[in-house]
């Protein structure tokens, strides 16, 4: 059982770890890796034993070793996609970004309700009409839904997804979404994460 | 010396019981507020006697009471707004949500160097060009940036909101800034999130 906090640590990790090997690194200090998470070196050290790599004090650790053990854990063992629900603003920005940085998770497929995106390829990634979601998603192997409609339309679209098969949400939208227990939800509100940058920016720099 | 996940968790109850209370609720248990941040009630209760608020096991707490504590701690004495930079897809997502759920730190004014941006009002906020950046900061009571620029862009648009007075910058690009260490930085990665989602949607939903 990994904490939650764990997994988003070795996220993190991973995507700083492609960075600095694709700058011509090989090793890398606890250190440098607790900085980038606002941990101590220690709690690094805990982590990367957890999930059974070992460096050395002196030499530090092997950063493409590294990345291939924390892939083997992240990772799906076949091919996983996710699949977005509004192609606003937002939807785009994500579409835009991840044609970009080529993650582990491609966008395979997007939805949308308006005559004007459906049909259309945007970054590379088809729009789809909200009456094919089932169809689509019954060809696609996609385990994630991102949420980027307006909030009214939220939980009406989470129920959709989990109706199709998809097991994590995550969600842009101002609402808690009810699910079923099995389900995982994320909420990403930058309204809670501009908040604790103004705290800071006032009292000094946190830990 | 308040801790970064401790502020982070207090924003997060603020919005809540905000929208409880625009329910209609006037009492709210500690293990409520404990099921929106995946704490226990005895963390809740831990935070919220740190900042002297105190309920009782039997009637929970006062649900408008403990908003105004929050907000003594996490809002600014005086008026505090944030500049937006880089009015993209993703900065219009940001300026849209925004202007609909009327933050504690409104958004005084965005920055693009895109010729058909600059001048126009989006969402109620202005767009002026880079080149008015540091004579707009000189007259609006900014603490915050936003940076919602091109990878490319980020470390200058950086270095000029703090030379302007900036101690906060909320960073959405894939690039790590170089700071001094009196200015806050926290970096969003949504792909960081997705991954995050996908592990616990393999492996049921997490703690
Ligand atoms: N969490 C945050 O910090 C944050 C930041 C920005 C935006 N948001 C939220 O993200 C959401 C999207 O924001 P935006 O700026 O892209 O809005 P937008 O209005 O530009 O885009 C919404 C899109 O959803 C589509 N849509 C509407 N109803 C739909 C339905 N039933 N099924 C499928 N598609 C539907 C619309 O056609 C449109 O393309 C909003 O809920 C907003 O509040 C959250
Ligand atoms: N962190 C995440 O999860 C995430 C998600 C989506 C997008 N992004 C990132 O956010 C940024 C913006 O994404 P987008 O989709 O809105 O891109 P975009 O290209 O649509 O918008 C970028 C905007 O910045 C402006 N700009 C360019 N150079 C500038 C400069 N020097 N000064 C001021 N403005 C400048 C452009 O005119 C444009 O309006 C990118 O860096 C992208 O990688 C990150």
């Amino acid at each position: 059982e990994i904490p939650v906090r764990m997994v988003e640590r070795l996220s993190a990790y991973r995507r700083q770890l492609r960075r600095w090997v694709a700058e011509g690194r090989t090793r890398i200090y606890s250190h440098e890796l607790g900085a980038l998470v606002g941990g101590t070196p220690a709690q690094v050290r805990r982590d990367l034993m957890t999930i059974g790599y070992t460096g050395s004090p002196a030499r530090g650790y092997e950063a493409t070793g590294l990345i291939e053990r924390i892939s083997q854990l992240l990772d799906a063992p076949t091919r996983q996609g996710v699949a977005l629900v509004g192609v606003g603003y937002l939807g785009r920005a994500i579409l835009n970004y991840f044609s970009k940085t080529h993650p582990d998770l491609p966008i395979l497929a997007a939805f949308d309700v308006a005559p004007e995106k459906i049909g259309r390829v945007l970054d590379g990634c088809r729009c789809y009409a909200m009456t094919e979601l089932e169809a689509v998603l019954g060809t696609q192997p996609v385990t994630v839904g991102i949420v980027a409609v307006p909030v009214e339309a939220a939980q009406g679209v989470a129920d959709r997804l989990i109706q199709a098969g998809v097991r994590g949400l995550l969600n842009f939208t101002p609402t808690r979404l009810r699910v079923p227990p099995e389900v995982y939800v994320e909420d990403v509100d930058i309204a809670v994460s501009l908040e604790k940058v103004a705290f800071f920016a006032r009292h000094g720099a946190g830990s």
